[in-house]
Order: C-alpha cells, then sequence, then structure tokens
C-alpha cells in the first residue's frame, strides 16, 4: 500500500459515494447512464469473486465488500426506486459493442486459462470502458449536471492515481501487472478530454457543463 | 489457487 493507491481507492469511493448520495438526495436519477452503472457492478462482480477463495487484508475485503455493496445500491435505485426519473431515451449506447470484444478479449489475453482468471481479466478489461454509455449519454444531451461531473472527476482522478501507484510499485517493488497497466492507461485516456471540458467549462463556469 | 495471479488491487 502506497499513498498513491490510497488515494485511488478513496476518490473511487468518493466517486461511487457522490452519485449514490445525489440520486438519494434528488430522488432522480436524470442524466445518469444506468447501463454504465450495471457494467461497473457487472465489473466489481466478476473481479471480486476471490473474496471466496483468497485473503488478502481486512481493508481489501472491506473496499471490496464496500464497493459490491454500493455499486448494487446505485443500480436498486436507478431501476427500481427512482425508474421514472430515468432517462432511457438518452441511455441509448449498445453495451453489446463493448461486451462482445471485451469478452474475446478476456480469453484470448490472460495471466492464466482459468475461470477466476478470465473473469478478472474480463473485469478489468469492462472497467476501462464502462464509462462510455455515461459519456454517450452527456454527448448526446449535450449537458451534464455539476454533480454529475464531480462524480467523473473523481472516478477520473482514481484512474490517474492508480498510473502513479503503478510507477511507485514499479520502482520500489518491481511489480507491474500488464493487464491492468496497459487498460488502466486506455481507461484514463477516456478521461482526458473530459477532465479539460471540467476544469475549462465545470469549474471555471461553476454550472452545468454544456457542450459547444 | 495454482496457476492463479494474486491480484492485490480494487
Amino acid at each position: 500500500m502506497n499513498i498513491f493507491r490510497l488515494a485511488g481507492d478513496v476518490s473511487h469511493l468518493v466517486a461511487i459515494i457522490i452519485l449514490l448520495l445525489k440520486i438519494w438526495r434528488s430522488k432522480s436519477c436524470a442524466g445518469i447512464s444506468g447501463k454504465s452503472q450495471v457494467l461497473f457492478a457487472l465489473v466489481f462482480s466478476t473481479r471480486y469473486l476471490d473474496l471466496f477463495t483468497v485473503f488478502v487484508s481486512v481493508y481489501n475485503v472491506v473496499m471490496k465488500v464496500v464497493f459490491l455493496a454500493l455499486s448494487y445500491a446505485t443500480v436498486y435505485l436507478i431501476y427500481m426506486r427512482f425508474r421514472n426519473s430515468y432517462d432511457s431515451e438518452n441511455d441509448t449506447f449498445r453495451v453489446e459493442f463493448l461486451l462482445v470484444p471485451v469478452i474475446g478479449l478476456s480469453f484470448l489475453e490472460n495471466y492464466a486459462f482459468t475461470p477466476l482468471e478470465i473473469l478478472w481479466t474480463f473485469s478489468i478489461f469492462l472497467e476501462a470502458v464502462a464509462i462510455m454509455p455515461q459519456l454517450f449519454m452527456i454527448t448526446k444531451t449535450g449537458e451534464a449536471e455539476s454533480i454529475t461531473t464531480h462524480y467523473l472527476f473523481f472516478l477520473g482522478l482514481y484512474r490517474a492515481l492508480y498510473i502513479a501507484n503503478w510507477v511507485w510499485r514499479y520502482h520500489m517493488e518491481g511489480f507491474f501487472d500488464q493487464i491492468a497497466v496497459v487498460s488502466g492507461v486506455v481507461q484514463t485516456i477516456f478521461y482526458c478530454d473530459f477532465f479539460y471540458l471540467y476544469v475549462t467549462r465545470v469549474l471555471r463556469g461553476k454550472g452545468k457543463m454544456s457542450l459547444p | 489457487a495454482e496457476g492463479e495471479a494474486l491480484h492485490d488491487e480494487l
């Protein structure tokens, strides 16, 4: 554990809590892609199956359980409790275009051809692209509420901090997880355009982010 | 498990 990894995990947690609280307090999930949230729940579900097979640390177990619980709670709020506010007409990203290549790649490129390893690899690749339905939705509607952009900012920050964590671990421990690093870098690149808009429009304009 | 990597990150 190093400071970048810890800060990354905290950013990830903050992002998820921001989204959950936003939906809970406003009793609305308008502008939120339910598809992205289902994909994230799938990411956690397939990655954390090792909760049943290996013990890493108390921190590891607690965080995994929290991420799983919060992601399912978010999906529940969107599709059950506040489904009347769900903007399904603008949440039209074709998820199968992500799932098919990701499933294919996870069978081709993995550390071991075992069910758990393939599912772990699947979760890593899927996480890299799971935000695309949300970004697609923002592009389609041309705007995002500021709280939604704060959520995306912390999610992107988490990815950037994980890269710093990998640089640190490579130098300090000789640790290098090629699958995680490559897809983590790809994932972070998706946020760069958003980061630019966030700084130039949301922070300076202090309001909704609208696209030109 | 044998043949599987230990994934200690979240």
